[in-house]
């Protein structure tokens, strides 16, 4: 089923 | 100070049922484009992001930038008492401690006044990059809320291919497994009944069905439902209203 990514990962802080 | 009118108490009420189970805590950003939003839920799995543009506000006056930094669950207890028709007028000073809150009857014989606290959120805004997506789909959201909740029964993760073909979702569970194809099939009648895929590249990914069933909470915001996905990048599912929209954000599934 795969490990679920974290959303942090793909969008860096602004 | 900000003063926001909205003709329809309906339209914030909407926007709160359908984040508050993804988040709790957050700020309501409110400046010369309106009243947005952006938070993560607690795993950093999921992110979303909201807009009441200035033209959605039968008034709207916001002389500088205002955090407002509210509790939705506590929100959501002052927003019942709003009929659905009332009109809302928002106010709060320029650093407050209270969001005010005001309803209004359409007979003009009843007002209801309520404050609000307001807490200091210290929030973390991602940038969120523009995006060429692989694939955009558009369907009616109620058959996207009717898709996850079936396939939600049956196992915690989808996979969703996109294809010149149509677009598939699919999972396997204990107890079997289940697909659900759409074919594109534009409706020129009753454009929000049809469903309309773009492809640029074929997609395939697997998603968490708990968070895609938590986002259709947003359905009753828009008859439709817009879908965007590209390989190795998070989901985009956005409920588009006539003045403002509510994205959400899902990180995918990767590997095995």
């Amino acid at each position: 089923e795969g490990t679920q990514a974290n959303i942090t990962n793909f969008f860096t802080g602004a | 100070m900000l003063e926001a009118r909205l003709e329809q108490s309906s339209v914030l009420k909407k926007v709160v049922d359908a984040i508050k189970d993804l988040v709790q805590d957050c700020n309501f950003d409110c400046n010369d484009s309106g009243i947005q939003l952006q938070a993560m839920d607690n795993s950093h799995v999921a992110l979303v992001a909201m807009h009441l543009k200035t033209e959605g506000f039968a008034l709207y006056r916001c002389d500088r930038n205002i955090a407002l930094g509210i509790n939705l669950v506590s929100l959501q207890k002052v927003l019942r008492a709003a009929q659905n028709e009332d009109v809302m007028t928002l106010k709060a000073e320029d650093s407050p401690d209270a969001l005010s809150l005001v309803f209004e009857n359409s007979e003009n014989d009843r007002i209801s006044e309520y404050d609000l606290k307001l807490m200091d959120i210290d929030q973390e805004h991602l940038g969120i990059p523009e995006t060429e997506y692989g694939a955009t789909v558009k369907m009616p959201s109620a058959e996207f809320q009717r898709i996850c909740r079936d396939l939600s029964l049956l196992s915690e993760s989808v996979a969703i291919e996109a294809t010149k073909e149509g677009i598939k979702f699919s999972c396997t569970g204990d107890i079997g497994k289940g697909a659900v194809t759409l074919r594109q099939n534009p409706n020129v009648e009753k454009p929000e009944l049809g469903t309309t895929i773009e492809l640029q590249e074929p997609v395939a990914l697997t998603f968490s069905l708990k968070y895609l069933v938590n986002f259709c909470k947003a359905s009753g915001l828009s008859n439709t439902v817009t879908i965007s996905l590209s390989n190795e990048v998070p989901l985009l599912i956005e409920y588009e209203m006539e003045h403002g929209y509510v994205r959400f954000y899902l990180a995918p599934k990767i590997g095995d």
